[in-house]
């Protein structure tokens, strides 16, 4: 089984970043690659090129009219195989706020269709928000990767996320995997390296030995609409997602 | 009138840095300056060192029971008046996202206790979300100050924003003031200097002249619940606050 659902609460960590650039390192790898966006900001879904027209082409319409998975699935330059999101996904967290029994709908719906299999992994990428989105993302993940942008404030909201998780295995019955890895890693700064030990110290086996260096050539890719790969395949940031893959497969992770 | 709202939909763009460290440089110009957190994830209020125990003891109750501002104050050693927020805070969205009737419930909370004049300026700090409290923030202020964090997806939020504001102008029958302003900038970077052409090219004279510097002095003094002022006061993070603040004088944004 190959979900990974990349969250942190914190804004602006490279949620984004990590899930489009290790859903390309996947794509490139030969595995068939799903990539879902659950932000209705759709960031994910703009860099790799697919607009979606209305929130019904979105995984909305999963949870407003049960729609198949299969029939949201866009190809995409990138070799990413994406479902995209849309403005209007900002409904779900308000109509279904309440319920606690719509946090599976992703869940179920990507089971249904055998989607995140070893031979069709998915990788979704999640808003900086704790909500039914989100939720839906956790709950039906194998694994969470949490990124931490090498500063405080990141790295709170990991600890955040944590509680969270802590909260919420009562309900799902198991622990849920969890990777913590630092971006934005900038060795000449101390306090990447004091955010690394602080991760090390509580987060032990689950920080990433993988770490993304600040690299000038991730943040220019999203302006070209393209991954790290198509923009600067030599560049450091394509070394260390391709590393970041080479790891979650080593562990097992992936298959 | 001196209300000023610190918004971008981008996450991690410099919002809570800007809001946090423009509030204290004016309170250490002698002005009695109110800090209010609009982000359910606290993170201004926590930086000040003030926690609320519930939702209520945050702009929440003024939503819910319309309590007087005045009565949510506390003092933080920044010097900061703050009105802090609390993880309950995200029920606004759920609770008054239909009716278009709340967006002004901040701007008349405010008039009714006379704060956000000339002597008592008002800094507030939103989360990167366009929902009820964000608006609220937008319709109360007297200028819009949007941090772009020297990045192509930060621009871009900050693209959305002036699409956002250009249709809430007929709603509002005038034209919202708002200061573009560029945050984490590296000159060293051909981006950084890429992504200040797009802005002057697109916003023109609403671009600040200061930039905020990328300065890890300011990514330090949140682990320490402390403003760059209090943290590193000679720091290049100090300085270019103080001559924003210098900036928003001399232009008339802030009297
Ligand atoms: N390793 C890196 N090196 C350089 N820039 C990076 C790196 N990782 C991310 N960035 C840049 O930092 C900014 C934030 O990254 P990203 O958008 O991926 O974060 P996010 O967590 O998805 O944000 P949001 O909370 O808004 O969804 C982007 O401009 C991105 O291009
Ligand atoms: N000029 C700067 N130099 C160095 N680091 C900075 C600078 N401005 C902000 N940071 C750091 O960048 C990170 C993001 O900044 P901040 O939390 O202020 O953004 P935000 O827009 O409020 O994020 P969110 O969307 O999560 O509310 C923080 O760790 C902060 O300390
Ligand atoms: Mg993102
Ligand atoms: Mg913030």
């Amino acid at each position: 089984m190959t979900i990974i659902a990349v969250f942190n609460q914190k804004g602006g960590v490279g949620k984004t970043t990590t899930a489009l650039n290790l859903a390309a390192a996947l794509a490139r790898s030969e595995r068939t690659t799903y990539g879902i966006d659950l932000d209705p900001q759709a960031q994910f879904s703009a860099i790799a090129g697919i607009t979606a027209n209305t929130g019904d082409d979105t995984v909305l319409s999963l949870f407003q009219r049960n729609r198949p998975l299969s029939e949201l699935v866009n190809e995409s330059s990138s070799g990413i195989k994406v479902i995209p999101a849309h403005s209007e996904l900002s409904k779900v967290d308000a109509l279904f706020g309440k319920g606690f029994n719509v946090v599976n709908r992703l869940n179920t719906g990507l089971k249904v269709e055998s989607l995140g299999s070893k031979s069709n992994p998915v990788i979704i990428d999640c808003c900086p928000m704790i909500g039914v989105l989100s939720l839906n993302a956790i709950f039906a993940c194998d694994c969470l990767i949490v990124p931490i942008s090498a500063d405080y404030l990141s790295a709170k909201g990991a600890m955040q996320i944590d509680k969270t998780l802590k909260a919420l295995e009562p309900v799902l019955k198991r622990r849920i995997k969890r990777r913590y890895l630092l971006t934005r890693f900038d060795t000449r700064r101390n306090m990447s390296l004091d955010i690394l030990r602080m991760a090390e110290e509580k987060f032990g086996e689950d920080v990433c030995s993988t770490k993304i260096a600040e690299n000038v050539s991730l943040a220019e890719s999203p302006a070209l609409n393209k991954t790290i790969f198509q923009h600067a395949p030599s560049s450091r940031g394509a070394h260390d997602y391709d590393a970041l893959l080479a790891e979650l497969l080593a562990d097992g992770l992936i298959e």
